[in-house]
């Protein structure tokens, strides 16, 4: 199933972290 | 290992250029005099790096290294400041960056670690969602880069 592994390709893993970067509190980093 | 240090000065260096910086920077050698990094942190955040705080790094620069490590030192001093006072994180002593090196050789490793912390003010401020939304748009390279320094801020950061 490709939509299983959009969050393991490079593309899918950049995507993932910037968006739970997104989601983070400002000034609470880490 | 010096590889992967010039890799994260590059990409670095390509994420700057999408501020609208009125001193250049495109190479390493631009940003020395740290004019484009003080008007980037600006941008980043005017109300930490207001105007008074700009108007101490002076633009005539040229080969003066003595005014050049004047510059450095400030934008250094304002982003450990940022670091402590704003987002509650004491940056490790070697995590700073070699000044001297960067103004007396263009250091790629010792730039790239400046670069990096700018980074850390840029993901984290008030603005963060709208840096984000750059760093997205750029090359995928680019973004694996900018993604591990960002991860090796955070697993480095506090104490």
């Amino acid at each position: 199933d490709p939509n299983m592994k959009a969050g393991t390709t490079s593309e899918g893993v950049l995507a993932n972290f910037f968006n739970s970067l997104l989601s983070k509190k400002t000034g609470s980093p880490g | 290992m010096a590889e992967k240090e010039n890799e994260l000065c590059e990409s670095l260096i390509i994420w700057l250029q999408t501020f609208n910086t009125a001193a250049p920077c495109q190479t390493i050698q631009d940003l020395t005099n740290g004019v484009a990094m003080a008007q980037i942190l600006h941008e980043i955040d005017y109300t930490w790096f207001d105007v008074s705080w700009l108007s101490r790094i002076k633009d005539d620069v040229g080969d003066n290294k003595r005014i050049k490590i004047h510059n450095l030192k400030k934008i250094l001093q304002g982003i450990v400041d940022y670091y402590r006072e704003f987002l509650d994180q004491h940056i490790l002593e070697f995590l700073l960056p070699n000044l001297n090196l960067i103004a007396d050789h263009s250091d790629a490793t010792e730039m790239g670690r400046l670069l990096q912390l700018i980074l850390g003010c840029a993901v984290n401020c008030e603005k963060k969602q709208e840096h984000i939304q750059v760093i997205m748009t750029l090359e995928e390279s680019v973004q694996h880069v900018v993604m591990t320094a960002i991860q090796e801020l955070m697993s480095k950061d506090t104490l």
